[in-house]
């Protein structure tokens, strides 16, 4: 059993997702 | 950053566009032909028709027509981040668009391409193309954060 494994797994599937989800967020720097 | 994965995960992301021409090792990418159509696809008001007939799909095994295509396209890329953006990039090093044309160098393939990603996740059609990208195998996930997150810092 790896538990460390799946968990670290886990941790790097939501930081992807926390990164992917604030830029989706992130106002443009378009002007206008 | 490994930049060798870099490029080699950013050609793994042209697969998410839908291409007519060869793009599927830093050779094919050579001629600036693909990157171009990438272009015209993320921002079509900008990378315009005209724009696009300027570079050159016929015969471009020269060099010298590589890399004149390639300056378009770095020029292009530059001029939209400025203009449409409002995004001036500091202190990233710019890709040697001689070293693609003349020997398709991997590593400076990977930047014009990290540039050209920094488009795809600024357009107005940016969600379209992050979601895109989280549905991607996760190594290639991670090398494109790490080059997005690199570009915002030079920003």
């Amino acid at each position: 059993e790896n538990k460390a494994g799946a968990g670290g797994a886990a941790t790097s599937e939501g930081m992807l997702a926390n990164f992917f989800n604030s830029l989706l967020n992130k106002k443009s720097g378009a002007p206008g | 950053m490994d930049r060798e994965v870099l490029c080699e995960s950013l050609i793994v992301w042209l697969e998410t566009f839908n291409l007519d021409v060869p793009h599927g090792n830093a050779e094919e990418l050579s001629d600036g032909i693909a990157m171009s159509k990438v272009l015209h696809q993320i921002a079509p008001d900008y990378f315009t028709d005209s724009w696009l007939s300027r570079v050159k799909t016929e015969d471009v095994t020269n060099w010298r027509l590589k890399v004149s295509n390639l300056k378009k396209i770095l020029k292009g890329i530059l001029e939209y981040n400025i203009e449409i953006l409002g995004i001036q990039i500091h202190d990233f090093q710019m890709p040697d668009v001689n070293a693609i044309g003349e020997s398709s160098n991997h590593i400076e393939l990977g930047r014009l391409l990290q540039l050209i990603l920094g488009c795809a996740v600024n357009c107005t059609e940016k969600q379209e193309y992050i979601q895109r990208i989280m549905s991607m195998e996760e190594s290639v996930q991670h090398a494109v954060m790490t080059a997005i997150q690199e570009l915002m810092t030079k920003e």
